[in-house]
């Protein structure tokens, strides 16, 4: 019988796992599943590959979704995502173009500890789940826990506040763990986007200093393109703009160190909405801010294809 | 009751500092008072003209309010009840499932 799977709700992390099984069952030639590792609390690390297999030596696109463990519209839209780029295949040329010719590295839930916690005990918990010897606080704030100016300004050294930066640089295992991913597959991965809410924000690098890019002409095009796609789909505006200018200056934060690290667009997405219901975005809305949000990942990743 | 109801009476708040003075003065009362950030996510980033918004427990909100009253704060109630917006949403979804 055919798998029935509502993307218009929000789903515990089992059922993200098992989903992501399932989809790697039923679309071998688009989806490959595989773990990077495993989290504080012991469970697995899941990651998507997608795109057709048959090339090889692409270039690639990293998504993650659910860094911080209260913004579930992230994880809903990453599974959107997963579900349009493999149903649109064969219907959709330019998604099959896309997928032709880049592959998506998608990571539904970055922090699963988080994520699980926040839906049995704490709905607006940010953090990881890790604990502090000296302190009865747990976990850090695995966007401020990358080794990229750690813990300077805009992050906490104290374990009990939700912007602890950690003991040290990539001290949380799931951070370790995409770094480690990244850096290996550095010389493939072009894009870099973290899906975050909320704020309605498209945001680039820097976060740490107020600094224009190198490639500043090229990120911002590209990221002018995302808003205006985002904007076709229900009029919704989204500012962008470099992080430290556009929402506040933090250290040792994703998009940084991916820049840093190679990868010549580093966006973080800040989502639906503004705050009229912040975290707590109706399922009714899930829709709709997935859609538009892939029109602008959509345009991110065609602006891949292009040289500039 | 979801979460075992831990969120009854708690709201979330909206504050636009206007001044100087006001940000201060904020970061004085959130020192001494455990609330939830929402946006942005710590003190050091109040800034003039941005919004603040504060998941604040229901034994907090009637202190909370009183000394923003007093020092002349403008607030807005985003969510009066975050315990009943989620018991809301979570009704919605069942109806949804039983049409």
């Amino acid at each position: 019988s055919e798998f029935q799977y509502d993307y218009e709700v929000y789903h515990p992390l089992e059922e993200i796992q098992s989903w992501m099984f399932e989809m790697n069952r039923t679309h071998p030639h688009l989806v490959d599943m595989f773990s990077i590792g495993r989290s504080y609390e012991g469970r697995p690390l899941y990651v998507l590959k997608l795109g057709n297999r048959k090339r090889l030596h692409k270039k690639a696109m990293w998504i993650d979704c659910g860094v911080h463990a209260r913004e579930w519209i992230g994880p809903a839209f990453c599974q959107w995502f997963v579900r349009e780029a493999v149903n649109s295949y064969l219907h959709d040329s330019s998604m099959r173009r896309l997928m032709n010719q880049l592959n998506f590295y998608i990571m539904p839930v970055f922090n699963v500890d988080g994520y699980h916690y926040s839906w049995k005990t704490d709905r607006f918990w940010r953090k990881t789940r890790s604990k502090n010897a000296k302190y009865h606080c747990r976990g850090v704030d695995a966007n401020r826990n990358w080794k990229v100016k750690w813990c300077d300004e805009g992050a906490s050294l104290h374990p009990c506040d939700d912007t602890y930066c950690g003991p040290f640089p990539e001290s949380e295992p799931e951070v370790k763990a995409v770094a480690r991913f990244l850096r290996k597959h550095r010389k493939h991965v072009k894009a870099y986007i973290s899906i975050h809410a909320y704020a309605q924000m498209l945001l680039y690098p820097y976060s740490y200093k107020y600094a224009t890019i190198p490639n500043f002409d090229c990120v911002e095009t590209a990221a002018q393109n995302a808003v205006r796609a985002l904007y076709s789909a229900y009029g919704v505006r989204y500012r962008y703009g470099p992080a430290s200018t556009t929402l506040y200056v933090s250290s040792g934060s994703s998009i940084d160190w991916a820049y840093k690290n190679g990868i010549p667009y580093a966006f973080a997405f800040e989502l639906r909405d503004t705050g009229y219901y912040g975290f707590l975005l109706p399922e009714a809305l899930i829709g709709p801010t997935c859609m538009e949000t892939m029109r602008a990942v959509r345009a991110i990743a065609s602006g891949l294809l292009k040289k500039c | 009751k979801l979460y075992s109801n831990r969120y009854e009476g708690d709201q979330v708040l909206r504050i636009i500092p206007s001044s100087h003075v006001e940000i201060q003065l904020l970061k004085q009362l959130f020192q001494n008072m455990t609330v939830d950030f929402w946006q942005p996510s710590s003190t050091s980033f109040i800034h003039m003209g941005s919004s603040v918004d504060i998941h604040v427990g229901r034994n907090s909100t009637g202190r909370l309010k009183a000394h923003l009253q007093q020092t002349h704060i403008h607030y807005e109630v985003l969510i009066p009840n975050l315990q009943k917006e989620m018991e809301k949403q979570a009704g919605y979804r069942s109806s949804r499932k039983r049409r």
